[in-house]
């Protein structure tokens, strides 16, 4: 094979180079193994924007407890996935904040194209994931965080929003705050939404609105190792049966 | 690429090695009639070779078994080894006192999973079972 980093086989392993036109054959054989319709074409992220990271190394780290699942003998699913087959994670593609008025409710917004699912799929479950650092402003007091689905914008009044999860938890908590998004699934399969908005709401027990931000819900501005991004695990669908060789 | 892998001792008596009892990929031990036993291959081909390394972030290559040499059991014939299975698994439904079994015939399929980035960068963890032929009937 051409040189460059990778595992290389070890020595004394007969190896060929590909021509141009078994390439192309191997490339149509593995991608049918795979799965895959064809080969995507990540668009290359400007120099500036360059892809958050938390979604990789999740993905990475859920690919890695259940590779091992792979040598099951096509016996009942396996434990790491659950009844998912398809996991896909959502970059989040545009975050808005809103703190108009200072009596009015202060939220952060983060919206996600869901263009990419495949028609037919069955959502399993679904996660919103936003990391939290410590805000020393509030103390440690106890804060709530609500998870809303934007399902319709008005102009001149307050969207239509659908409640999805409730968490408490401390201010000087930090770590990946995981919300269960999975009822906002149905509509977007329902009517193909493909523009999902997730919308944050942060109180005090005493029900005082608190800016997202200032309790330390991070956004697009965070470092790319700690930007929010969705998972979503798709039911099992029978494997497609494999064309004989 | 071939890895090498763990060798089993070969059969001691003179009869015809019992069907699912074949020696490992490197032992070129031929049956009692001379004839090469079937052989066990790994084929891997790097993405990295097929320049997929800006979408597939892992597994880093795609690896398979194959059988490849003449089934032990005589059909006489000088196909490779997969069809040669599967013409022999027929004949043997029909005549299954006198047809043994075909020993290359898959005897498990295995899953395989790839993480990748989409058109869109998002990134996705597909996995499919039953996809991959990972041990058959004589290794």
């Amino acid at each position: 094979g051409s040189g460059g980093a990778g595992p290389r086989p070890p020595p004394g392993c007969p190896q060929r180079r590909l021509g141009a036109r078994e390439r192309r054959e191997m490339q149509r054989e593995v991608l049918a193994v795979l799965g895959l319709p064809g080969r995507p074409r990540p668009r290359a992220p400007p120099a500036a924007a360059r892809l958050p990271a938390s979604a990789p190394l999740f993905m990475l780290d859920l690919y890695h407890a259940t590779a091992g699942d792979d040598d099951e003998d096509g016996g009942p699913p396996p434990r790491g996935l659950g009844r998912a087959d398809l996991v896909m994670s959502f970059v989040n593609v545009v975050e808005r904040d809103r703190a108009l008025a200072p009596q009015e409710p202060r939220w952060k917004e983060f919206r996600f194209d869901l263009t990419q699912i495949p028609a037919g799929e069955v959502v399993a479950a679904a996660e919103l994931r936003v990391y939290k650092l410590p805000s020393p402003r509030q103390g440690n007091r106890t804060l709530h965080v609500s998870t809303f689905a934007v399902f319709a914008q008005h102009a001149n009044r307050e969207s239509d929003l659908f409640f999805l999860d409730l968490q408490t938890l401390r201010a000087g908590d930090e770590g990946w705050l995981v919300m269960d998004v999975t009822a906002a699934s149905d509509r977007w399969l329902l009517d193909g939404t493909k523009d999902l908005g997730l919308r944050l709401y942060v109180e005090t027990e005493d029900g005082h609105s608190v800016d997202p931000g200032l309790a330390g819900l991070l956004g697009r501005r965070a470092p790319r190792s700690k930007q929010p991004f969705m998972v979503t695990f798709f039911r099992a669908s029978p494997s497609p049966v494999r064309a004989p060789r | 690429a071939v890895r090498p892998l763990k060798r089993r001792p070969p059969k001691k008596n003179n009869e015809l090695p019992h069907p699912n009892k074949l020696p490992g990929i490197f032992d070129d031990v031929h049956g009692s009639d001379g004839r090469r036993v079937c052989r066990r291959h790994e084929l891997y081909v790097s993405f990295q070779d097929l320049d997929w390394l800006d979408w597939v972030i892992a597994p880093q290559g795609y690896s398979a078994y194959y059988c490849e040499g003449e089934c032990s059991f005589p059909l006489d014939s000088c196909m490779n080894a997969t069809n040669h299975a599967i013409l022999q698994s027929l004949v043997h439904l029909m005549k299954p006192d006198t047809v043994p079994k075909a020993c290359c015939a898959p005897t498990k399929l295995s899953a395989t999973s790839v993480l990748y980035y989409d058109s869109s960068n998002n990134v996705i963890l597909r996995k499919h079972r039953n996809m991959v032929v990972k041990a058959c009937g004589c290794h």
